[in-house]
């Protein structure tokens, strides 16, 4: 078992319910029945640690409800404590540790799940989910031991509801934190490190930063999908977001001074991806090219860019890279450039990467229907989608498809780098083909 | 149809459970493939699945189960640093 490090320093613990369930998707539980669940869960902490769980409710007058030391309540999506629930399935439920803050003991239920009171095995038990969040309320971290009620996953309903003891991993955790229940010496003992991590010391507010703009203008020399973070590189710098959608800073980083061995002065960057066999990271900056380990260049680079055999239909080889990403859909290397791009195998042989050019290429950019020919850079995204980025814009292809009729372009600075909307102006839904007008009788 | 993009979702998945720190506005840090390894690893362990250090597919599955928000590992590497500083001292 493992301790978050935190306790109440009392035994009797008051806890109140502010929400239920959703009745349309969850029926059946009712308030009634939501607090004989909850009860039973509490009980199963209280029959092996010296600790008391009274419930307050609004008819009770000596204590206001808000001041209940652990809080229950159904909400959804995004409510305003850095822990948002994703709908059905994913997280479930979430509690905070015992302590002074507001917070503490507090324990949400993701109210777009399909709750049930055991037996059906196609939603999720409120008991066996109450018991695990309690476990966090009064000082429980999750626990690797099985079986253990504190393990994260949920694997189905407890056996038993009615007559549900902890497992000796809960057991001796709680009784770690509070004593035994009857026994002489209650109490326990304040519990030993892991402790929360401390918070970073405050940091004082920036000055605007000129870069604002720079990063909210767009027209990114590349974009590309590293370890999972997006990077948008631009002239001598670049900026990073994160898969939640926050940039790592706002304040853009230098180029030369994260990616070392690049030469010095680089200021800027045609291409970038990472290459999905081995991990290593390809930048092409105009003919040449160069190729990472991390963040540091490998040895023997940069290389022509000649090495890739890449012609041009006239026949001319490439001498500058326009993008280039890894197509989630096939786990191809495409690289674009000039109207026109090319597709590669790079498949992991004794110990190192083998490049093929694929028979057929080039072919022409325009395949790509709906986005821009001519395109800053794309990256495989989300679930396994293309974006394709020009300007201050980007467009996904979805499913691993190439001709979608209508692709709606939509804002890099708003959507990838936290800039504020801007003015609604019209922007063609197809750069290709533009859009044919229709009008009605009144012109 | 599409492959999801696994590669990013896990490493979504790893940091925001503890398994890798978050990235560190003030070093900025990359992720590197040994320490993305490393964290499938432990989280391959603490999940009870065959310790491979790849995203194979019992390790996928893993990942999609239904789960408690809260991280697994709290504050793992903090701790280190604070007893290695105790250790100094001392």
């Amino acid at each position: 078992y493992a301790l978050s490090g935190l306790k109440w320093h009392k035994t009797d613990l008051t806890w109140s319910v502010h929400s239920y369930p959703s009745p349309s998707l969850s029926p059946g539980l009712t308030a009634h029945v939501v607090g004989d669940i909850l009860t039973r869960a509490f009980k199963a902490w209280s029959d092996v640690a010296p600790l008391n769980f009274h419930q307050l409710d609004s008819s009770d007058n000596r204590w206001p409800i808000a001041e209940g030391d652990i809080r229950v309540s159904f909400t959804s999506s995004y409510h305003n404590d850095g822990y948002p629930f994703d709908g059905q399935g994913g997280t479930l439920a979430h509690a905070f540790f015992p302590g002074t803050d507001e917070m503490a003991g507090d324990t949400h239920f993701d109210d777009d799940e399909l709750w049930s009171h055991g037996g059906d095995t196609s939603k999720t038990d409120l008991f066996t989910v109450a018991v695990h969040e309690f476990g966090h309320a009064l000082g429980l971290s999750h626990s690797s031991s099985d079986p253990s009620i504190m393990r994260p996953y949920y694997q189905g309903p407890v056996t038993d509801f009615l007559n549900f003891q902890l497992d000796m991993d809960d057991r001796l955790a709680i009784q770690q934190i509070y004593g035994v229940k009857d026994s002489r010496s209650p109490g326990g003992v304040d519990p030993d490190l892991p402790r929360l991590p401390s918070p970073p010391p405050p940091r004082p507010t920036q000055a605007s930063d000129p870069s604002f703009l720079e990063r909210c203008k767009g027209g990114f020399d590349a974009v590309a999908n590293i370890r999972g973070e997006v990077f948008f590189f631009k002239g001598a710098h670049f900026w990073r977001t994160k898969r939640d959608g926050s940039l790592v800073s706002l304040n853009p980083a230098k180029i030369n001074n994260f990616w070392i061995g690049l030469p010095p002065g680089t200021n800027k960057i045609d291409a970038a991806y990472e290459r999905k066999s081995d991990s290593k990271i390809v930048f092409f900056i105009g003919s040449q090219y160069w190729v990472f380990k991390d963040t540091e260049a490998m040895s023997g680079y940069p290389q022509p860019l000649s090495e890739w055999g890449m012609r041009t239909k006239s026949g001319v080889l490439l001498d500058r890279v326009e993008a280039a990403f890894i197509w989630a859909h096939n786990g191809k290397t495409y690289v674009f450039s000039g109207g026109e791009f090319w597709r590669f195998d790079e498949s992991f042989k004794a110990e190192q990467v083998t490049r093929q050019l694929e028979q057929g290429y080039p072919r022409n950019s325009s395949l790509w229907a709906g986005v821009p020919s001519h395109m800053d850079d794309i990256i495989s995204w989300g679930e396994g989608d293309a974006y394709f980025f020009k300007d201050n814009l980007y467009w996904v292809l979805k499913n691993g498809g190439l001709n979608q009729d209508v692709v709606t372009p939509k804002s890099i600075a708003v959507d990838w780098l936290r800039c504020p909307a801007p003015p609604v102006t019209f922007t063609p839904a197809n750069p290709q083909i533009p859009k044919e007008c229709h009008c009605d009788i009144r012109g | 149809s599409a492959v999801p993009d696994q590669y990013s979702k896990a490493v979504d998945w790893l940091s925001r459970y503890g398994y890798l720190p978050v990235p560190d506005p003030r070093t900025s840090k990359l992720q590197t493939k040994e320490g993305i390894e490393k964290a499938i690893r432990v989280m391959q362990r603490f999940g009870g699945v065959k310790e491979t250090g790849v995203l194979d597919d019992e390790t996928i599955k893993l990942m999609s189960m239904p789960r408690c928000s809260l991280p697994d590992i709290v504050g793992s590497e903090d701790m280190l640093r604070r007893r290695k500083r105790r250790r100094r001292k001392r």
